[in-house]
């Protein structure tokens, strides 16, 4: 299954992801 | 002639099964290269997409692959006998890399089907939630992510879906269309509404910026843990408990309201989610995905593998305002066929979630899979996914939607916090 999130943010909003990372609930997904 | 063809006798074998498969194939693969449009806008505006991809999609395609995840699901609803759980789950557990040490309920023989471990939970502290505007909502794998450009959606690299096809354009006769008001007051009037004006245009005793610490309304407050409320506020909860607003006329009941909890620890977690918000957002009702001036639409896209806790919690703070239930297929989602399958998160069954954070729109949409077509929304009594539907019903980019006004007088939809659980993937 997967979950996929659309939202609006400032244009400075920044990702602190990278492709294939693995992630777990709650952590970090990226900062404005 | 005659003779021969009484006299002949008629031997009869079987045919390879692959050369049924590969009929089937045909048939799939030429019905859909016939409309080889790949987004078109059926005649009541709602987006129908074709399948679209190398041949191994049109096999998947050609499968029935609905009745296939209802059969799953029913095996995997069948009770396990107590003696083989341990067994059989620690064995599950090896092959998809479960973590067994952060269960709830570590007795594995509590599990009574594969489908109940499947949809297990963590013990509380399992998964502490970051400090910041944007959490993970579940474990898994980081597919894609980045910026919407127009309105595509970037799948994988090279593969684009439209934004409106995933979720749901408004009908243009507003069938099905929730109330989804926009606020009463347009945005520079803001900082010129009263709180009376402001209380009474939300149908609360008390308006949401004294509620904030009496920040004007015009901008969104910055809530600290020492922002000063009312301090009468009490007062007021105690007067909310015993005289909750009247409903307005006419409004829907929605099953989202969640009855049971005393209304204070509510009404508290409500408060807690409009200062996370700030009053604009906690306003702005029915933004549409339009971004404002200075702001982009993002997306990030994440992948589930079958060992990984399945449910999923709130990202940020933010409001559901309402919810688009697609029925859709149920094609793997896994990494190889999303690199293959153009479309396939908007061919797939889903639940479009709407609403608004902080900055503007937020949607979160889980997608089902044929392994786990079942989404359960912990709010949303109300929603089946997985159904049994004929196949001529099922029309991509059609959705059956609900409206969460209900859950909040407050905030006019489900308010959710950072981390908090809000449902999650069942097997079948």
């Amino acid at each position: 299954s997967t979950i996929v999130l659309v939202f609006e943010a400032p244009a400075s909003f920044e990702f602190g992801l990278k492709a294939g990372q693995k992630v777990k609930v709650g952590e970090r997904m990226g900062s404005v | 002639v005659a003779d021969a063809w009484r006299s002949t006798p008629t031997k009869w074998y079987p045919l390879p099964w692959f050369v049924g498969a590969c009929l089937l194939v045909f048939l799939q693969y030429r019905r859909n290269v016939k409309a080889n449009k790949e987004v078109e806008v059926g005649e009541d505006g709602e987006h129908v997409v074709k399948l679209r991809g190398p041949w191994q999609v049109h096999i998947l395609g050609a499968l029935p692959l609905r009745n296939m995840s209802r059969l799953w699901g029913y095996l995997n609803s069948l009770e396990l006998p107590v003696w083989f759980r341990p067994i059989g789950l620690r064995l599950y557990a090896y092959a998809f890399g479960c973590n067994l040490d952060e269960l709830e309920e570590p007795d594995l023989r509590s599990y009574p089907s594969l489908g109940d471990f499947f949809y297990r939970s963590l013990k509380p502290g399992a998964r502490p939630i970051a400090d910041a505007p944007l959490v993970s909502p579940a474990d898994g794998t980081v597919l894609h992510f980045g910026m919407v450009q127009g309105s595509r959606v970037e799948q994988v690299k090279g593969l684009t879906y439209s934004l409106d096809a995933l979720l749901g354009v408004e009908r243009p006769d507003g069938s099905g269309r929730g109330r989804s008001a926009r606020v009463e007051f347009p945005e520079r009037e803001l900082a010129a509404v009263s709180d009376e004006e402001f209380a009474n245009v939300n149908g609360i005793e008390y308006s949401l910026s004294q509620l904030l610490g009496g920040s004007s309304p015009s901008t969104p407050s910055t809530p600290t843990e020492t922002t000063p409320l009312r301090n009468d506020f009490p007062a007021d909860l105690e007067a909310y408990q015993r005289h909750p607003p009247p409903k307005r006329s006419g409004e829907r009941v929605d099953a989202s309201v969640e009855s049971e909890q005393p209304m204070q620890e509510t009404v508290a977690e409500h408060v807690t989610v409009a200062r996370e918000l700030g009053v604009r957002a906690a306003l702005d009702r029915g933004h549409g995905l339009k971004p404002r001036p200075g702001n982009a639409l993002f997306f990030t896209v994440i992948y589930l593998a079958p060992g990984d806790y399945h449910r999923f919690h709130s990202p940020a703070a933010w409001v559901v305002e309402k919810r688009r239930h697609f029925t859709g297929e149920l094609f793997s989602v896994s990494p190889y066929i999303a690199r293959r399958l153009e479309n396939l998160f908007v061919l797939n069954e889903r639940v479009a979630l709407l609403g608004r954070w902080r900055y503007g729109a937020f949607s979160m949409i889980p997608v089902g899979a044929t392994n786990v077509g079942s989404i359960k929304i912990n709010f949303d009594k109300e929603l089946r996914t997985n159904v049994r539907v004929r196949r001529g019903e099922l029309r991509p980019g059609m959705y059956e939607e609900a409206v969460y006004d209900g859950a909040s007088q407050l905030l006019h939809g489900q308010p959710l916090k950072a981390g908090q659980e809000m449902g999650g993937f069942c097997l079948g």
